[in-house]
């Protein structure tokens, strides 16, 4: 489903290099649940970023659902990522003059498609956002914009979602209801998630569970649990 | 060192009424490390900003430092803030423009203070960010964010630190760093922490732990390892 080979991505140049990523090769199959640790700054949403076409890697290519990113105009990228990605980020980019329901559909909206009316209400229910849904993301707490977050990526079943540690403002509960909730999401529609997170407990509900440092991947396993 | 009596915040009227703060009463001791524990949505980034005077409430009061903040001038309650209260926001609220090391130093230049050199400089290593400290917060991963949000309220030594989901989006070893360094402040400089946290090892370091669900204070329990 998206796959890494032999990623780059510098910033800076002479003695303030910094190699975000520094050759990762990885790949993520159709229908898996993978997790991806590391320590912060180690390259995380970097990695994230250049496997779902929002930046541009400094060297190797990134391939998604079988196109090499690599040649794609910016309208050919644009619309890749429109019709096949979603996105949960780490720090929500929720659009504030719209309401979390706004919020939520906008990529449908984007995509001039219909979306599945009953989906979108599960996920709304399965976040827990039911009564929040006429709020803007400043009348929101910071667990509930993350919420609305995760929705927007789930509501329109894009073939791959990249979750930039989609629990780190939420509780224990809430928290694992989202995971479960992707979990299904896996199970039953087949699609792939990678989830960045610094949780264990999050990390072992995946099926496998990548390890990043200083811009490389140094560990890999099956998860535990899996 | 700060206490609410009776606080009350609601938002809208009529049906969509939401009552973020529901009668809260609660005493937070000088050189206590309090923790506060509830679901996503139940009052705590609200009550913590109506303890720093940073939001107003719709009824009861606020007193920090043995002043009552009701009464208080904006002038007043600015100059209280700034030389006594540090912030760490759940969502960092860094400035753009300035780089780690002159949003760490911000509060310090407002108040006209000088600050501790050797503290500044012990601070910014216990948060790991000593070669970060010329990137913008564009030019930083989310926990590096954070951390610099974490090293701005203890630089400047203030009173009172009340400190929003601080190691949300770090992973557990800086995480770590992060609390220690903090249990440190209490206990070697007497300073006055309180803490709202969605984990539960984050909260064992606090000496006791306040919990709330839907705007009221629920039970409360003395920290198992204090
Ligand atoms: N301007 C507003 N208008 C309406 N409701 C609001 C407004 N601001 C906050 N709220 C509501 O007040 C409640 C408490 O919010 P608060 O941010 O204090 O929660 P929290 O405990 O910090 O949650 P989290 O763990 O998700 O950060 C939430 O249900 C939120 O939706
Ligand atoms: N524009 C930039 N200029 C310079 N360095 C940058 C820039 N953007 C990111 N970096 C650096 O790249 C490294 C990797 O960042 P990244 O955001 O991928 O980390 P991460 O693993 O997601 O961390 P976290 O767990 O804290 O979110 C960090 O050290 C960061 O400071
Ligand atoms: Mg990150
Ligand atoms: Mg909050």
């Amino acid at each position: 489903a998206a796959r890494a080979e032999g990623a780059r991505k510098t910033y800076g140049k002479g003695e303030n290099t910094v190699h975000a990523l520094d050759g990762v090769t990885v790949d993520f199959k159709v229908g898996e649940f993978a997790a991806i640790m590391g320590p912060s700054g180690s390259g995380k949403s970097t990695l994230m970023h250049c496997l779902a076409g929002l930046d541009s890697l400094t060297e190797g290519r990134v391939i998604i659902d079988g196109t090499d990113l690599t040649g794609l105009s910016d309208k050919s990228l644009t619309t890749l990522r429109r019709d096949e990605i979603g996105f949960i980020f780490q720090a929500y980019n929720l659009v504030p003059t719209l309401t979390a329901e706004e919020n939520i559909r906008l990529p449908l909206l984007l995509a001039n498609r219909k979306g599945d009316e009953a989906w979108i209400n599960r996920v709304i229910d399965a976040v827990g956002l039911r009564d929040r849904l006429h709020h803007k993301p400043s009348e929101l707490s910071g667990g509930q914009q993350q919420r609305v977050a995760v929705a927007r990526a789930l509501a329109s079943q894009p073939k791959i979602i990249f979750a930039d540690e989609p629990t780190g403002n939420l509780d224990s509960r809430s928290g694992s209801e989202v995971l479960r909730f992707m979990r299904k999401v896996v199970d039953e529609l087949d699609q792939t998630i990678v989830m960045v997170t610094h949780d264990p407990v999050a990390a072992a509900i995946a099926d496998r569970i990548v390890f990043l440092a200083d811009g490389k991947i140094v560990d890999e396993m099956r998860s535990p649990t899996a």
